[in-house]
């Protein structure tokens, strides 16, 4: 089983997005996944078309009154296997932010929910390393790290890198990562410089599937859709599609 | 003199593309604008051009050392007026995250350091409504809410309007606030779509400028300036340009 934690702390890079659509693009390789939606804004809960979701009912639920992870899965309208978030969210990092000791329930909760399953588990995380995030980080086996094709975007990684070796080091474990670069506008120059400069700074951790900027990846979940369902024909279903099967095929869901 | 808070709690919807650049604008106006970055990735401090920044002479400097907001002030490379972030804001949520009574130290600062001053000071928020960008709220005269031309983005403002209408009430003090389109794409309905909707929504506080998508927007970041000096041409800072000269029209920065 291999739990991938999406997280940058740049915003607006796409975290969502490719959580989304890697999760629905595995369904459709029959890998039967979940995905966790751990950003109190619940924009994946939305993308996949879930609402009137209850707090008691969302992440919220488990972090705040003990819900186990099974008893909170939901089918999504287009059957996928989703654990909602939930705007009550935004109180557990007020209420744990200082406390230490919980940064290993999700970690705990996925190993005593799921102990034995072959299935991959995404989890969708806000742009902040906080106590969500942190349990998120903490359950993974990797982190996938999408990095719009802008500058800021890469400043961030950076700082994610460094931040994660510094969780390396603490925890004495790693936190094997790839790097995937959204929102590519090929007709731009700076989204081949971004990627050439990527590649000096991550090397081989870089996926060679781009996710191109694609006015149906931004339309689709307002009709709380993946893509594959919203626009099977357009380049952002074959980029992650294709994106899906380079990581499938290095063992990254396993 | 007015504080212009910039926030949306969605990520990447250019809260810093605009501060950094509408502040250029007012500085083109002669109106000799601050900037105040207070996100710890430090965004607007960079993409201005600032390097080298010591934590102590950041807004961490003002939070965690009871510095002084003018003992703080430095000259841009470009001529701008700039208080700049650091890596250790991300402590000051963790410090101060639960004591409300900090909430309202930006305030008290701004009114001690410049008191009487005609001029605009634009603060630039990270995407959560965590003790610093409640700071930047209390201390605000006015809010700008930039809201990229997508779905997700429009979802985040219905939740942040429910936020600010939550806080005046507590507070008993109004928060007049405008809200920009941003990334607009001419070519796409989507684009057209939010901006009415958006308009449906939040009627006059629309503005009537749209900031284009224009990758030079995107490349100047990198160059460490502003669009007036990185691409004067480009249609990017000719919306900058135009929102400056409709905001400052309203008496937004008065
Ligand atoms: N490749 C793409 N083409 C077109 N639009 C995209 C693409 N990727 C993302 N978007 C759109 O850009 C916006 C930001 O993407 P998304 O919300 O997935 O980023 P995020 O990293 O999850 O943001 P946040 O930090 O706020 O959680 C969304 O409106 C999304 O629909
Ligand atoms: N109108 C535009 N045209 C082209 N690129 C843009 C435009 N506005 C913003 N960008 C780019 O999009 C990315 C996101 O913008 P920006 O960083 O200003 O958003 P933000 O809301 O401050 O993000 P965060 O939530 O992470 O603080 C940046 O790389 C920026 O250079
Ligand atoms: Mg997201
Ligand atoms: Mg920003």
């Amino acid at each position: 089983m291999s739990v991938v934690t999406v997280f940058n702390q740049k915003g607006g890079v796409g975290k969502t997005t490719t959580c989304v659509n890697l999760t629905a693009a595995l369904a459709r390789m029959q890998r039967r996944p979940v995905a966790i939606d751990l950003d109190s804004q619940a924009h994946l809960t939305l993308s996949l078309g879930l609402r009137g979701v209850l707090g008691a009912d969302s992440m919220a639920g488990f972090f705040k009154e003990e819900r186990t992870l099974e008893s909170l899965l939901q089918t999504a309208p287009g059957g996928m296997q989703v654990i909602p978030a939930h705007l009550e969210l935004a109180k557990v990092d007020a209420l744990f932010g200082s406390n230490k000791s919980i940064a290993g329930r999700l970690r705990a909760g996925v190993r005593s929910s799921f102990p034995h399953n072959g299935f991959p588990i995404l989890i969708d995380c806000c742009p902040m390393m906080g106590v969500l995030t942190l349990n998120a980080v903490l359950a993974a086996d990797r982190v996938l790290i999408p990095v719009s094709a802008d500058y800021l975007s890469l400043q961030g990684v950076h700082r994610l890198d460094a931040a994660l070796q510094a969780l390396e080091k603490t925890l004495k474990r790693s936190f094997p990562r790839k790097v995937v670069v959204t929102r590519f506008d090929s007709r731009r120059r700076l989204s081949y410089e971004i990627y050439e400069k990527l590649g000096q700074h991550v090397g081989e951790a870089l996926c060679r599937t781009c996710i191109t900027e694609n006015v149906s990846l931004a339309e689709s979940p307002g009709h709380g859709m993946d893509i594959f369902s919203y626009a099977p024909q357009s380049q952002g279903a074959k980029d992650y599609r294709l994106l899906a099967e380079e990581l499938q095929g290095e063992g990254f869901f396993d």
